[in-house]
């Protein structure tokens, strides 16, 4: 529970999707939180991918993943998903 | 919608200019609470199949059917318990802004015979899809989900993008889901429309700031709920949507504060939760000093509430008969009541009024200065957003505590004034299809209608309140300039804002870097059909902003640049642009100065470009924070 606790949903985002016709956007989501969280299970902690008109993934973390991701090289950018309200 | 789109001149059925073929071939992208499939406002009678672009798919989830209208849904709310899975619309919210845009015309609606007309579209003859991001019981919006509506919304190949959603203020580019989405999506060709904001008459409230971004101020027009509230005395008028019918009878006056047991007075004259006794209200009309909680009064038995709001320029529906006084009108009923031994009153069925200095900014619209681009000036445009009649889902009470269902409704926000805009959009491509998303947003702002904020007794903003203006569809048509920026122009601006390397590539998703000239690019010489400066309050200025317009009038015409306002020295060189042909482009530099306006001031002017024919408005805003 402490563990749920200490994890929010971030948004990854990474910027144009490659022009590569090979690039799978969804593999390299899954490679890169993997790589972070330390297990091949990611299972509750990827929430969704954005891959058809730009590239990233929103997915529930720590404090020290967040870090780690947003000095990746892929990575451009990663902040917390806030509420916003109809208006 | 049953008097807003006949309020801007943008007629009914053939009493319009309209393009049917291309405005059916036309998919309006609205990303918000879902939708009621069932409303008639999207019934698919009379439309053949989605236009051969559309790449969207149906996944409205459980009981959710798409139509030849309704072409595409999605949703990316939450699995709770409360709810089924679907792109349904349990907030009545996304129904209301789908049919503002680009609902069917459907006649006689109505809210309890109130607003009775013809609810429609900005062009009714529109395809929608629907991204659902918001969930009734879900508090908020995420901004994950909001991402991944853009993601898809991009991809399906709409035409433009209605978002009425957002925080209570701007946002750094680099953490706001809006501004991320709409970047890609004026670099694929499509225009983002997002609400201003709810947060005015304060300054500085306007929470969507990017250039890229169509920005939605809210009026008030011509048509005004009313619901009279009869004292034993005379006779004053409140605000509400009163659909309860009291028969003129009058009932005992009660003050929230005196009909409590269990709260102290400053509690209790709001009428707070849990305060008011009902043995003191039951049969009632309980006074509230807040229309925060009507409905705790209804809850113990009151008939009617009278309350004040400093904010009522514009009127609410509530579960049972209120009427919504200005300070000094409720003022009046108080001292009535404290001055009379058995004080009573009625609170009649709502009525409307003409109002003839129509249109006002309204109240609650969000307001600049942009706090996070000073020389960017947010809102744009100003469009009808308070009490507006549209299609409402029945599975959403129409108000707080309500029992009652209903297939149309009215709503107040810039959440309304946002789809008008976008219907505008819409209507403004169906005569010119290969526009892109910026010269769209320029025809609207230059040919908008001045605005006038001394009109409004609670706004001293000017431009801050309502940008270039009202909108004007018609006018729209024929802008004869336009103030173009693409992605290049767009990213030039970042450049001027120090955005570099990977904050670059942050906002605009492409590895690019920025050359010299672009790093020394002013963020005030962006081409955006406004201009703004933030300069020192006390010393004198001396400022210029560069322009570049297109020619889409006339291929041989003449503009001549005329300065209006006496506020603001200002010259313009060259004075006078001639075209020898259609899509040429001419540049020219606005050189304001004066003394410094003083602290938390604006001084206003405008430029105005014109053949004859046409007249190109551009706001000129120099001001002190």
């Amino acid at each position: 529970a402490k563990d749920d606790q200490d994890k929010q949903v971030y948004i990854v985002y990474m910027g144009a999707l490659p022009a590569r016709v090979d690039y799978m956007p969804m593999s390299h989501h899954t490679s890169l939180l993997q790589e972070v969280i330390g297990e091949s299970s990611i299972e509750n902690r990827l929430v969704r991918s954005y891959k058809r008109s730009f590239n990233g993934f929103a997915a529930r973390l720590t404090e020290s993943e967040r870090e780690i991701l947003a000095n990746m090289e892929d990575v451009v950018s990663v902040f917390p998903s806030k509420k916003l309200k109809l208006q | 919608t049953t008097m807003s789109w006949d309020f801007m001149g943008l007629k009914e059925g053939k009493r319009a200019k309209r393009n049917p073929s291309i405005e059916s071939n036309t998919i309006i992208g609205v990303i918000d609470s879902g939708i009621y499939p069932e409303s008639e406002s999207f019934s698919d009678k009379g439309f053949g199949p989605p236009p051969k672009k559309w790449k969207g798919v149906c996944e409205g989830g459980t009981n959710f059917s798409c139509n030849n209208k309704l072409i595409g849904a999605r949703s990316y709310t939450p699995k709770t318990n409360e709810f089924p899975h679907s792109a349904r619309d349990n907030m009545g919210h996304g129904t209301h802004t789908a049919s503002t845009a680009a609902g069917n015309a459907v006649k006689d609606v109505s809210f309890y015979g109130l607003g009775n007309g013809t609810a429609r579209g900005g062009v009714p003859a529109a395809r929608i899809a629907v991204y659902k991001v918001c969930e009734a019981g879900f508090e908020g919006c995420t901004g994950d989900g909001i991402l991944s509506a853009y993601d898809d919304a991009i991809a399906d190949n709409v035409d433009l993008i209605t978002i009425s959603i957002g925080g209570d203020t701007g946002q750094p580019f680099e953490v706001d889901p809006t501004a991320i989405g709409a970047f890609h999506a004026m670099a694929k060709g499509i225009l983002t429309l997002n609400s201003a904001g709810n947060s005015g008459p304060e300054s500085s409230t306007v929470s969507s700031i990017a250039p890229w971004i169509f920005t939605v101020a809210a009026s008030n027009t011509n048509r005004g709920f009313v619901t009279k509230v009869v004292l034993g005395d005379g006779k004053t008028v409140g605000r509400s949507v009163n659909s309860f019918d009291l028969k003129g009878t009058k009932y005992p006056l009660v003050y929230g504060e005196s009909a409590t047991r269990s709260c102290d007075a400053d509690s209790a004259r709001f009428c707070s939760p849990g305060c008011l006794d009902s043995k003191l209200v039951k049969g009632k009309i309980v006074l509230c000093d807040s229309a925060e909680h009507p409905d705790e009064a209804q809850a113990m038995g009151a008939i009617a509430s009278i309350t004040k709001s400093s904010k009522a320029d514009f009127a609410t529906i509530f579960s049972f008969s209120v009427s919504v006084l200005s300070e000094d009108d409720y003022n009046t009923v108080l001292s009535y009541m404290n001055s009379t031994k058995n004080p009573k009153a009625a609170v009649l069925k709502s009525g409307t009024t003409f109002k003839q200095t129509a249109p006002v900014i309204a109240s609650y619209s969000s307001r600049g200065p942009n706090t996070i681009i000073p020389d960017i000036l947010k809102p744009d445009i100003t469009a009808p957003g308070s009490e507006i009649l549209a299609a409402y889902s029945p599975d959403a009470p129409p108000s707080k505590s309500d029992t009652r269902h209903v297939k149309y409704s009215l709503l107040t926000g810039t959440s309304m004034s946002c789809p008008h805009v976008a219907g505008v959009a819409a209507y403004l491509k169906t005569f010119h299809p290969r526009w892109s998303p910026s010269m769209i947003q320029s025809a609207i702002m230059t040919t908008a209608w001045p605005m006038n904020a001394s009109a409004s007794p609670i706004n001293e903003m000017d431009e801050f309140a309502y940008g270039a203006g009202h909108v004007d569809p018609i006018s729209a048509i024929h802008p004869g300039l336009v103030y173009e920026a693409n992605k290049s122009d767009h990213i030039a601006f970042l450049c001027g804002l120090n955005y570099t390397g990977k904050n670059l590539k942050l906002i605009s998703g492409d590895s690019v870097s920025c050359t010299k000239e672009q790093t020394k690019s002013l963020p005030r010489n962006l081409n955006y059909p406004s201009m703004t400066a933030q300069v020192s309050a006390t010393k004198p200025f001396k400022v210029a902003f560069r322009r570049t317009v297109t020619n889409v009038g006339m291929s041989n015409s003449t503009y001549k640049a005329k300065v209006v306002g006496t506020k603001l020295k200002a010259k313009v060189v060259p004075g006078v642009l001639s075209f020898k042909s259609l899509h040429e482009k001419k540049s020219f530099t606005v050189t304001v100065s004066g003394k410094g306006p003083g602290a938390e001031k604006l001084v206003s002017t405008h430029l105005i470009w014109s053949d004859g024919f046409h007249s190109v408005r551009s706001p000129i805003v120099v001001y002190a924070s």
